[in-house]
């Protein structure tokens, strides 16, 4: 798995700014 | 403009697409489906909408369920709040405990969509992480008519 081209991992938000 | 920082597509607003789901991640009973919706939020042709369902289909409950993701950098991926975070263990008489959340994909330089996850819960007393790569996304010049 090439790691270069990848961001960061991304969760959600728990409280939405909505 | 490639953030998503102010995109929010509400699930009810979200029209399921005919293209197959895609199994994420399919072991012990725990199953994520990646379902694709048929259109792009509003002023977004770039944007893939992905309906995330989690099933638990495992006699123990599932809990503590947390999805993170990522892509390449030239794309932007932004997980909205799940429904939940635990499923309870599966009854044959009763319709299998789901999880959905919508899930942004912003891919403007029409590449190859790649994402890869990190999945974190507990079966039972057992703590799990699992990583996994998908890559099987509709053609990305279908996205918006799907």
């Amino acid at each position: 798995m090439d790691d270069d081209d990848f961001g960061g991992f991304e969760a959600a938000e728990i409280f939405d700014g909505g | 403009e490639l953030s998503l920082a102010s995109v929010h597509v509400p699930l009810e607003s979200i029209k399921p697409s005919s293209a197959l789901p895609v199994t994420a991640y399919d072991k012990n009973g725990f199953r994520i489906l990646f379902h694709f919706a048929k259109e792009c939020p509003p002023g977004r042709p770039d944007v893939l909408v992905v309906v995330v369902s989690m099933l638990n289909t495992a006699p123990l409950p599932i809990k503590s369920i947390v999805l993170q993701a990522a892509v390449p950098k030239s794309m932007k991926v932004k997980l909205q709040p799940p429904s939940g975070t635990e499923l309870s263990p599966f009854s044959p008489i009763q319709p299998p405990a789901a999880i959905t959340q919508v899930m942004l994909l912003a891919n403007p330089l029409k590449e190859k969509a790649r994402l890869r996850y990190r999945l974190t819960f507990a079966l039972g007393e057992q703590l799990s992480t699992e990583v996994g790569e998908v890559d099987q996304f509709p053609p990305v010049e279908q996205w918006g008519n799907l």
